[in-house]
């Protein structure tokens, strides 16, 4: 179904974009493994939806055009993803 | 003659700068809480 496709598609956009990631964010390693968390948390019907789709498409598109705004992207990625977290942190009761 | 434009006149983007600190300071934040 295109569910299952845009799973598929935002899967391939996802590993294209962190390859990039990964090639021009040596000095800060961990942001790579920051932003797979960030995805990993994403709730599953998000990961499948069209929305994540255009943005991912988006981001991949800009931040291979312009490198040098290349934290920009990776920001509003991370800020989405957050967005649509299923795990969210509960204040500690005193 | 033609003049020498720099092409790294973005190599300091101030957008880009700020997004880079906000997000090592929310993966700075993430380590310290987990």
């Amino acid at each position: 179904g295109s569910k299952k496709c845009y799973q598929l598609e935002n899967e391939k956009l996802f590993e294209e974009f962190v390859d990039l990631c990964k090639k021009q964010t040596g000095e800060h390693p961990e942001v790579v493994p920051f932003l797979c968390n960030k995805r990993q948390r994403a709730r599953p019907t998000f990961l499948a939806s069209a929305e994540l789709r255009n943005v991912l498409s988006r981001v991949l598109s800009r931040a291979q055009a312009r490198p040098t705004k290349l934290y920009v992207y990776i920001n509003e990625l991370c800020t989405l993803l957050k967005a649509h977290s299923t795990k969210r942190k509960v204040p500690l009761t005193p | 003659d033609p003049v020498n434009v720099d092409d790294d006149e973005d190599e300091d983007d101030p957008e880009n700068r700020i997004a880079k600190k906000m997000l090592l300071e929310e993966i700075q934040a993430n380590i310290t809480t987990d």
